[in-house]
This record gives structure tokens, C-alpha cells and sequence, in this order.
């Protein structure tokens, strides 16, 4: 559930 | 209440302003630029003439672009990331659209009731196939009743971090956290509102706004359950994965 919501809150901001 | 001094408010205010401008998609600048070039009427016949799903296809791609850069503007708020990622996950769910509302009024020409949509400006009409006309005139009258207020980047920036950081979302594991977090940005947007002179009346006109952006978002949702109703296999072969992750 909301994968690709937690993967950008843990990429480092760009 | 809590005690924050005016330089901390200052601070706050400047990091969330910092954080919108490296996050909003379109520099105004860049839009002046293209002259705010309206569609052409065939143009416009093109959208219109679009099986629906297709276009409602077209509208979520170009609302989850915008949401990505919500999320990065959250981000880049050191508050926001001192949450628990379920609290963050919570407000990025119920409020990066609203925050998408929000930002539309810097790329809205309200002399002619028009959006940036797809390299031009499009008017209402030009959404017609997405067959949600109502949705779409409340969306345009936001735009246009958010632009009636002529709010600066800076303004803007605290009331889009106000709206996000809503604690009375449902599920939220931090919730005092939250609310710590709103007050303190609603003081801030006050604190700058004075500052810039503006009349008192706009803190509370934002205010009012906060149920209207609820009310276009529930009924965002409700269009979606429609469609899905009918074209259950367009979203989940078509729609961006992010969308169907928000509002599915």
C-alpha cells in the first residue's frame, strides 16, 4: 500500500 | 497557545516560501513568456471530440505531474519530514490535490477563464468530454475567486503549507504534532498578511476556502467512482500508478 508514495519520501529531495 | 516569536515566524515563512518557488512547476515568468496563448478553436474541438476516457486519462497524467511537485514542496519543509510517515502519507493523500487547487490560480488568466493545460490555455469548454461540467465550472470559479484575492508567491506558499498541514484528517498517529505544525504556519500567514498591510478580512476569506477545496476534492472523488464504474479497466491499465494510489 502507497509504494510509490513512500518512495518519494524517501528519495532525497532532487 | 504556543509562544513563537516573530523571528521564528519569519523563519517559517521563509522556509515554506523557499520551498513553494522550488516547487511550482511553472515560473510565472515563464508563462508571461508565451504571451498566455489560448487554444485555438479547433483546438479546443480536438479535446472535446476525445473519447472521455481518453481525456480523463490526459487529466489524471497532468494532475499527478502536479501533485509530485506538492510532494516535494512537503518535503522540503522541515516539519513536515519530522513526522512519522504515515501522518505524511495521510496529508499527502487528503491535501496534495487541495494543494493543487491552490496553486492553479498562478497559472489561471482570469479575464478569460482560462487554465494552462497542456502548453496553452484552455477554458472550461475545453474539458467538456471528461463529461463533469458541474466540477469543472466549481474548479474554474476557485481558480478565479482564489486569483480575486492577489495573494504574493509568499502568501500563497502558507496557505498551500496551511491546507496541508490540516490536522483534523482522518488517521493521522500525531495528531498533536500536526496541529503544532498548522497553528504555527497559521500564524505565520498572519504574521505576513499584517505585515504586507493587507486587510484583515483575507485571513478569514482563506479560511472559507478551506471547505470549498474539501468540497471540490469530494466531489473530484465522486466523478472518479463514476467513471470507474463504467471504465474500470481504463484506470487500471492506463492511469499513472501514483493516482490510482491517492484517490483509488
Amino acid at each position: 500500500k502507497h509504494k510509490i508514495l513512500h518512495q518519494l519520501l524517501q528519495n532525497s529531495t532532487s | 497557545s504556543p509562544t513563537v516569536s516573530m523571528a521564528e515566524l519569519d523563519h517559517l515563512a521563509h522556509i515554506i516560501s523557499k520551498s513553494h518557488l522550488e516547487t511550482c512547476q511553472h515560473l510565472r515568468e515563464e508563462l508571461q513568456q508565451m504571451n498566455w496563448q489560448n487554444l485555438l478553436q479547433d483546438e479546443v474541438e480536438s479535446y472535446q471530440s476525445k473519447p472521455r476516457e481518453v481525456m480523463w486519462q490526459l487529466c489524471a497524467v497532468k494532475i499527478t505531474e502536479a501533485i509530485q511537485y506538492v510532494v516535494e514542496f512537503a518535503k522540503r519543509i522541515d516539519g513536515f519530514m519530522d513526522l512519522c510517515q504515515n501522518d505524511q502519507i495521510v496529508l499527502l493523500k487528503a491535501g496534495s490535490l487541495e494543494v493543487v487547487f491552490i496553486r492553479m490560480c498562478r497559472v489561471f488568466d482570469s479575464q478569460n477563464n482560462t487554465v494552462y493545460f497542456d502548453g496553452k490555455f484552455a477554458g472550461p469548454d475545453a474539458f467538456k468530454a471528461l463529461g463533469c461540467d458541474d466540477l469543472i465550472t466549481s474548479v474554474f470559479d476557485f481558480a478565479k475567486s482564489m486569483c480575486l484575492l492577489h495573494l504574493t508567491e509568499e502568501e500563497l506558499a502558507l496557505f498551500s503549507a496551511f491546507v496541508l498541514f490540516s490536522a483534523d484528517r482522518s488517521w493521522l498517529q500525531e495528531k498533536l504534532q500536526v496541529e503544532k505544525m498548522q497553528q504555527r504556519t497559521h500564524l505565520a500567514l498572519q504574521h505576513i498578511l499584517q505585515k504586507n498591510q493587507r486587510e484583515d478580512g483575507v485571513l478569514n476569506k482563506l479560511r472559507c476556502k478551506v471547505s470549498a477545496l474539501r468540497s471540490l476534492c469530494n466531489r473530484h472523488t465522486e466523478k472518479l467512482s463514476a467513471f470507474r464504474a463504467i471504465y474500470p479497466d481504463v484506470i487500471r491499465t492506463h492511469f499513472p500508478p501514483l493516482y490510482k494510489e491517492l484517490f483509488g
